[in-house]
């Protein structure tokens, strides 16, 4: 669903800021 | 099982999509939706992060979102 890709997108970004 | 799966989430797929358009985080998602490669959803955040990590794409901002691409 949406939303849950939302929640996925959010998670990665997330993670990929602590490396960026 | 992996062999029912029509698309793989691997890091030369990334690096091929990347290479195209600069793409959003959701962007990606979207090509590597779980009900077509047959891993979870945190499966997919993990892999991807990895993969993004190791590519380390150029970032971008395109109408106010980060977008990331690589160049050839």
């Amino acid at each position: 669903s949406n939303s849950e890709e939302d929640e996925m997108a959010a998670a990665l970004e997330a993670e990929l800021n602590d490396f960026m | 099982t992996p062999s029912s799966s029509d698309v793989q989430l691997t890091e030369e797929a990334v690096r091929r999509y990347l290479i195209r358009k600069p793409m959003t985080t959701k962007d990606l998602l979207k090509k590597f939706q779980t009900k077509r490669t047959g891993l979870s959803s945190e499966q997919t955040v993990n892999v991807l992060a990895q993969i993004l990590k190791r590519l380390n794409p150029e970032r971008k901002n395109i109408n106010d979102k980060m977008h990331f691409y690589l160049t050839e």
